[in-house]
């Protein structure tokens, strides 16, 4: 006898549930679905065999986790994304990962706009123990970009983290802002920014495409950066997004405490997805 | 777009009589599509086609209208019905009144205070703000900043304790003759007991005529997780819809309202202090369906 054994529909239907209700989009889902089906043989129709191949069908689609090593001083890093996604908490746990390798460290309140946001990152640079530079609210982003890097530079920082304001990619203005401090770093320093990290809020949905898209578009996205993994969110539209972008995922936030970060784990994101 | 995709579908699709099963149901299965799409939850996108397929099955195929319209317009009232139905304002009773904020963290709580208290003061109440989130490095610093942009006095007690703050509050609008109190708290998971056990007693001391709860219009699939939980333990009279003014379909406004029955009441149209206003089901209905 041979041929594939008949899986059992309503077996399929539920784990496909799972990858929706998981946020990988209604398309992805299915695709991935299709493909566990071409991949079972005689005796895999068990559910427990299912999970176990789908599980290595999701580690396939994830890269590698790789936190780029620090290899050239100044190293700047630029974290972008939309508003309340996490940035300047992600920045303040980035700093402190850098301080403990040993690394001079520079914060900069690239965020002159929204109310409190210089105040609430240097309350994270005082907690990582690095140095913080600032300007006044209201003035240019690209400004304190410049300072930041051309600072850098003088003072001899290992790593420099450039804070800038949440914002959604359908703003065609404040994406121009972004282009502009992207372009201002770059004239300071010709290989800078060496990292550009797009924060994804863990809840978000298939707007997360989006995001990556015109983000990417307009900054140079080099790594995303997937927060609030500690809550019921699975984040499945990384799935989604390695569909149509081969970008790293550098880091996972899970939680509001500055060592609430962990380098992405492709092998520990879907055991929680599926578990 | 929804026409966009359905057209080669009503091409397919011939007007004869009744709507059929099988008409209905191929509609359907790209509607259910779209739907998940656009962010609203698996539960409630099966109970929502369960909805459509009772109410377009058999119908009278209008003369003038192909199957797969006239299908799309029960389905765009049926959202509108859904989204819509019970309108609350808020109901702003006591001396003063009292209305407490809550939500996952970054919703656009503290935001949606300010926002709120410039509404009422343009309506002529004399609202305080007041500052209950201690944990998030300058959340106090921020509401104040705020406050101070729309001339609304702004209490942050004694920066450490919710609680107390909570207590001290009503006193404190009492002082300066404020008639809506307005209190924002820190974000926090519905799964964190603590943090949500400390909502509870908030509530409790404060007993608010409008517990407001605040969602990000781009929230996925969790959406019916964390608002079910939230109407569980704080039991929220209405919801607030942040960040619309970005290109997410907001399918989390269908999942909130369909899994907890609280009336959408705002939308967060902004980063400024003016941006607010009233939730209008049909736009929404329309935004949802792309
Ligand atoms: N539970 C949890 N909360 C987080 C995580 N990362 C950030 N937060 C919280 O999310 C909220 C928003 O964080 P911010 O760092 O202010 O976000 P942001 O992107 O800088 O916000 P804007 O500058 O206003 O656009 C805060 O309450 C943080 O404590 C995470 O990994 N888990
Ligand atoms: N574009 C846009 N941004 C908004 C809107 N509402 C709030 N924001 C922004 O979203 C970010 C988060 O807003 P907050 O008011 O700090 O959110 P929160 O819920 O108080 O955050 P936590 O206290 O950390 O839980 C800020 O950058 C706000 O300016 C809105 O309707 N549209
Ligand atoms: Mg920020
Ligand atoms: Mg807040």
């Amino acid at each position: 006898v041979t041929g594939k054994p008949k899986i059992d529909a309503q077996v399929l239907q539920n784990l496909e549930d799972i990858l929706i209700t998981a946020d990988f989009g209604p398309t992805v889902s299915e695709k991935i679905i299709d493909a566990l089906k071409k991949r079972v043989n005689r005796g895999d129709n068990q559910t427990d065999r299912l999970k176990v191949m789908l599980k290595e069908i999701l580690i396939e689609l994830l890269p590698n986790s790789s936190i780029p090593s620090v290899h050239v001083v100044p190293y700047v890093i630029v974290v972008v994304g939309v508003n309340g996604s996490g940035k300047t908490t992600t920045i303040g746990k980035l700093a402190n990962y850098y301080r403990n390798l040993n690394k001079s460290v520079l914060v900069a309140a690239g965020d002159t706009f929204r109310a409190a946001a210089i105040d609430q990152l240097e309350v994270w640079a005082k907690r990582a123990n690095v140095n913080f530079l600032s300007t006044n609210e209201g003035a240019d982003p690209a400004s304190v970009a410049h300072d930041a890097v051309f600072s850098a530079i003088s003072k001899k920082y290992d790593v420099v983290l450039i804070d800038t304001a949440g914002r959604l990619q359908a703003k065609k203005n404040l994406m121009a802002e972004l282009e502009k401090v992207i372009r201002v770093i770059k004239k300071v320093l010709p290989n800078a920014p060496h990292e550009v990290l797009l924060v994804l809020d863990g809840t978000t949905g298939q707007n997360a495409l989006s995001q990556v898209d015109i983000f990417g578009k307009h900054s140079g996205v080099t790594g995303l950066v997937v927060t609030k993994l500690d809550g019921t969110a699975k984040g499945g539209f990384v799935f989604a997004i390695r569909e149509k972008f081969d970008l790293p995922i550098q880091w996972i936030g899970t939680g509001e405490k500055i060592t609430d970060l962990e380098p992405f784990d492709p092998k520990a994101f879907v055991d929680a997805v599926l578990d | 777009q929804l026409t966009n995709r359905l057209e080669s579908f009503f091409k397919k699709l011939k007007g004869s009589g009744r709507l059929t099963e099988e008409q209905v149901r191929e509609t359907l299965r790209e509607v259910k599509k779209i739907l998940l799409e656009a962010d609203v939850s698996l539960s409630v996108v099966r109970d929502f086609i369960l909805r459509i397929e009772q109410k377009a099955v058999g119908q009278e195929v209008i003369a003038s209208v192909s199957p797969g319209h006239q299908i799309i317009k029960i389905i765009h009232d049926e959202l509108v019905v859904l989204l819509g139905g019970d309108y609350r304002t808020l109901k702003l009773s006591g001396t003063p009144a009292v209305v407490m904020v809550c939500g996952l963290q970054g919703s656009g709580k503290t935001t949606f205070c300010a926002k709120l208290a410039l509404w009422l003061k343009e309506r002529k109440r004399f609202p305080l703000l007041v500052a209950a989130d201690v944990y998030r490095p300058a959340a106090i610093e921020q509401l104040v900043v705020l406050g101070e942009k729309i001339s609304v006095p702004v209490f942050t007690g004694d920066r450490k304790n919710p609680l107390k703050i909570a207590q001290e509050c009503i006193d404190a609008a009492r002082e300066r003759s404020s008639d809506v109190v307005i209190v924002d708290t820190a974000g926090r998971l519905a799964i964190d007991n603590q943090m949500m056990t400390e909502l509870e007693k908030i509530k409790s001391i404060l007993s608010p005529s409008d517990i407001l709860y605040v969602a990000d219009a781009m929230t996925g699939q969790d959406a019916v997780n964390t608002a079910s939980e939230f109407a569980k333990r704080i039991n929220f009279h209405g919801v607030v819809l942040t960040k619309m003014d970005g290109d997410a379909r907001g399918g989390a406004a269908l999942s909130i309202r369909h899994v907890t029955g609280k009336p959408l009441q705002f939308i967060g149209t902004g980063e400024k202090v003016d941006a607010l206003e009233p939730f209008h089901p049909d736009r929404m209905a329309k935004r949802i369906l792309g």
